[in-house]
């Protein structure tokens, strides 16, 4: 499959590149991590897309990326969990 | 440093991706 360039994202409609990003994202992170895939996917395309499209072609980038993503998942899981113990 | 990641951003749904058999 070749490379996603800023070309083609300029061609699509600023919806679709979202989309276009998260398709080359989410097997990425599938293979790491398969459940939280696309909850994590969802999170990284708030990234603005040059960001994206550097960390697509560095995966180093995108593994500390995607290990942030997982603690900010956890540590609002954990936030979640104590408010429902208070209530 | 506080992470700029927004744990209740929407979910991706893949459209092409075929889960590896």
């Amino acid at each position: 499959q070749e490379p996603l360039t800023v070309s083609m994202l300029a061609a699509a409609p600023l919806h679709k590149q979202k989309q276009m990003i998260g398709e080359r994202l989410y097997p990425l992170i599938y293979n790491v991590h398969t459940q939280l895939a696309g909850k994590i996917t969802g999170m990284l395309l708030e990234i603005d897309n040059s960001e994206l499209l550097y960390m697509l072609e560095s995966p180093e980038s995108l593994n500390a990326k995607v290990e942030e993503a997982l603690a900010v998942l956890i540590q609002a899981h954990q936030t979640m969990e104590e408010e429902q113990m208070k209530v | 440093r506080k992470s700029t990641l927004n744990p209740n951003a929407k979910e991706f749904n893949p459209r092409s991706f075929s889960q590896p058999k």
